[in-house]
């Protein structure tokens, strides 16, 4: 299921690993 | 201008330039191949805007005050739970404030003329355009103002109904504070007491039930391989 959302998943997280 | 509650200033402040979206969009569009003035009219053009304006809304709410102290897990939850209420927010909200009438103002900055949509759509779309053009006109009538547009949208994003949340309280906590801004700011723009604020909310749960009727009609458009292949709004489609 989490694949699914892969997308909307990167889109939240892109910022939270810098 | 009245007395802006400090909160409603946030939510301003947190909305994104129609302007740059408009700019931002449209030049995403030309790079796909899509001429300015080519055809408009289409379902599919209309669905590519629908994803990037959606790539905006998640954007917006990322960078937004509350939600960037939410975990991840939750962010998605509430995002899954309103992203077309959102993205039906954004078209009527830029036809209230800078539409004209008969006609429907796209992102991009173009407008077509609801007469011709009406002509080239189907039973459910075009009821589906007629309650849209209904809400409009309603908060035409109200004079509803960017402020309260803000903070509209907050109330929708933080929806803490119904969904197994990390963060319930917070969430509940956030929808308090958004509903008392809102409040605050409409007792000091109108005089009649209450009825306002009980008119927005009226307006909330009408896009609520109109926006899940658009899902609807968009998921058997997917099913009937009718949507092109929009990343995003594939995926939320797909969430619920």
């Amino acid at each position: 299921k989490k694949k699914d959302n892969a997308l909307l998943r990167y889109l939240l997280d892109k910022d939270d690993t810098v | 201008g009245p007395r802006m509650p400090h909160l409603v200033m946030e939510f301003l402040r947190c909305d994104p330039d129609e302007r740059q979206l408009q700019n931002k969009i449209t030049a995403h569009l030309q790079q796909m191949g899509w001429e300015k003035e080519g055809n408009p009219g289409t379902f599919s053009l209309m669905c590519l805007m629908a994803d990037q304006t959606l790539f905006s809304i998640v954007e917006w709410a990322r960078t937004s005050i509350f939600f960037k102290q939410l975990k991840v897990n939750d962010q998605m939850k509430l995002l899954h739970s309103c992203w077309s209420d959102l993205l039906l927010l954004d078209i009527i909200t830029r036809q209230v404030l800078y539409g004209k009438e008969g006609s429907l103002l796209l992102v991009t900055g173009q407008e077509i003329k609801l007469t011709d949509i009406a002509s080239h759509a189907g039973p459910t779309l075009a009821s589906l355009v007629q309650r849209g053009q209904e809400l409009v006109e309603k908060l035409h009538i109200l004079k509803v103002d960017r402020q309260e547009f803000a903070c509209i949208k907050f109330l929708i994003l933080f929806n803490p109904g119904g969904k197994q949340l990390e963060d319930h309280h917070y969430i509940e906590s956030v929808q308090e504070q958004v509903e008392g801004a809102l409040l605050e700011y409409t007792l000091c723009i109108s005089s009649h007491l209450l009825g306002r604020f009980a008119h927005l909310l009226l307006f909330l749960s009408e896009l609520r039930s109109l926006s899940s009727l658009a899902e609807d009609y968009l998921y058997c458009k997917h099913l009937s391989n009718e949507v092109p292949c929009n990343n995003l709004l594939i995926e939320m489609l797909h969430a619920k």
